[in-house]
């Protein structure tokens, strides 16, 4: 799951 | 309360024809500046974000932060009752139930007036940070619809690789593979026909072509998009409005 994982830092999802 | 008047309805149905297939309930956050959504698909690998700044609304009135929290799909069936030259006025209350919508038509003759239950929405607080891109690239959203439906019917991901001169997009699948390269170039008498690159360094990157196809449904909110790439940050296509913008985050396939 990198991809959801590289969503998830660059959008700093709090 | 909240209380906006759209000159177009067209405006808003554009807005959420294109980003219903995308996320189905989602909160629109009304404040003084304008409305705004934010919302990531169920699978995290896109997002969202719109604005309608209060400068497109006349009048705009917003005295404090409001979410309205809304399911597409209701909202697609109420506002396929619009014309979309009708004046479109949104009004809630501080804490609302329910969204109200007025259409009016031009001649001001005929006026239909709807009621949206809204509902309470737990959404992921994002923030989405500046960012720096290797390669911005303008061309006409026609143009970018056209070449992503095409691929499509060959494969199921599409890598786009730009350069100082031009971007190509290709894709290979089981019955063969396609390539569309554009060139940059200035269309003089119709601006909108104008492909421009702006290249700090050459970037190529592959994506799913399911998601980019569904972003091509906001075509009709502008004759061009920006694509804005950088390796290993998620694609950004940007589709402008007058007042306001939808914009499209992709994660680009790294091998997972």
């Amino acid at each position: 799951y990198k991809t959801q994982h590289l969503m998830i830092v660059f959008f700093d999802v709090l | 309360m909240l209380e906006a008047r759209l000159e177009q309805a067209g405006v808003l149905k554009k807005v959420v024809e294109a980003i219903k297939d995308l996320v189905q309930d989602c909160n629109f956050d009304c404040n003084d500046s304008g409305i705004a959504l934010q919302a990531m698909d169920n699978s995290h690998v896109a997002l969202v974000s719109m604005s309608l700044s209060h400068e497109g609304f006349s009048p705009y009135r917003c005295d404090r932060n409001i979410a309205l929290g809304i399911n597409l799909n209701s909202l697609t069936k109420v506002l396929r009752a619009a014309q979309n030259e009708d004046i479109l006025t949104l009004k809630a209350a501080d804490s609302p139930d329910s969204l109200n919508l007025v259409f009016e038509n031009t001649e001001r003759d005929r006026s239909s007036e709807y009621d949206i239950k809204l509902m309470d929405i737990d959404q992921e607080h994002l923030g989405i940070p500046d960012t720096d891109y290797s390669a911005t690239v303008v061309l006409p959203s026609a143009e970018f619809q056209r070449i992503c439906r095409d691929l499509s019917q060959l494969s199921e991901s599409v890598t786009i690789e730009a350069s100082k001169s031009s971007v190509k997009f290709s894709c290979s699948g089981d019955i063969g593979n396609g390539s569309v390269n554009l060139r940059q170039h200035q269309d003089l008498e119709k601006p909108d026909q104008s492909t421009s690159i702006e290249l700090v360094e050459p970037v190529s990157l592959t994506f799913s072509l399911k998601y980019l196809v569904n972003f091509c449904k906001a075509s009709a909110l502008s004759p061009t998009v920006k694509l804005s790439l950088s390796t290993d940050v998620p694609l950004l296509v940007e589709y402008k409005m007058e007042a306001g913008y939808v914009r499209f985050y992709l994660a680009p396939k790294i091998g997972d």
